[in-house]
């Protein structure tokens, strides 16, 4: 069987902390949808108009870390 | 660009806002006069006209908070978020709601109040966040010297489309 690649170790930002900012802000809109964490990365990644990787790398992390509104960045 | 689906919008143009509470950071005229000027970002371009009132329900309530602050949707401290605000609506609808653990300032070198109220404004009129980088609804904050803020084109254009142009 193919190995499964393994889930790139993640930065110093942890993926819980990752997966709170997603679900504030790139909210799951559909209880159907069922995204990967890299699929929800992506599409913040889309929505700053960062290079799309679903990886957490350097660039998406500094925008993590930004302050910002907290209103969701997806209309519900 | 997004509005909130539905685009809820406020079906009249004359608007009351209330000051509900103070941060420790500012003096409070330094407060009513950043909340005054935020709100003329949007009336400046629109029919839209704000009036303050001191007593009783209004439109937009405007107050800090630090944490769970009574709306089910708590502050995280310092840093992270600095503010939320809702849509158009009975009740909530409208309020703007600051982290008071933010230190919130009139100049740079904190987080500017004029313009964190100005884009909160924006939500509590419809507007959802743009991905144009520079708009004022763009989600992350960034300062810029407030005496010389302008409304950016994509969000002139973006409530022009709820709201309409200021009348000549």
């Amino acid at each position: 069987f193919p190995v499964q690649p393994k889930t790139e170790s993640w930065n110093s930002i942890d993926l819980e902390k990752v997966k709170g900012y997603l679900d504030k802000f790139f909210p799951i809109l559909a209880k159907t949808q069922n995204l990967s964490i890299e699929e929800r990365i992506k599409e913040m990644q889309r929505f700053f108009h960062l290079t799309v990787t679903g990886k957490l790398d350097t660039e998406t992390e500094g925008i993590i870390k930004m302050p910002r509104c907290g209103m969701p960045d997806v209309a519900k | 660009y997004q509005t909130f689906p539905g685009t809820p919008k406020w079906k009249k143009t004359h608007l009351t806002y209330k000051i509900l509470n103070y941060t420790p950071d500012l003096p409070r005229r330094k407060v009513d006069d950043a909340i005054k000027r935020a709100l003329m970002v949007w009336s400046d371009v629109t029919p839209l006209q704000f009036r303050r009132v001191h007593m009783g329900r209004s439109d937009l309530e405007i107050k800090f908070g630090i944490r769970e602050h009574g709306d089910g949707n708590p502050f995280d401290g310092p840093g992270g978020t600095l503010a939320h605000a809702f849509k158009p609506g009975p009740g909530i609808g409208g309020d703007a709601h600051f982290d008071d653990d933010e230190k919130w300032s009139e100049v740079n070198k904190d987080i500017n109040l004029f313009l964190v109220a100005a884009h909160e404004f924006g939500h509590s009129l419809g507007l959802d966040h743009s991905n144009v980088h520079g708009a004022l609804m763009y989600p992350l904050y960034s300062y810029e010297n407030p005496e010389t803020f302008k409304l950016p084109e994509d969000d002139r254009r973006r409530i022009q489309k709820l709201y309409g142009k200021k009348p000549s």
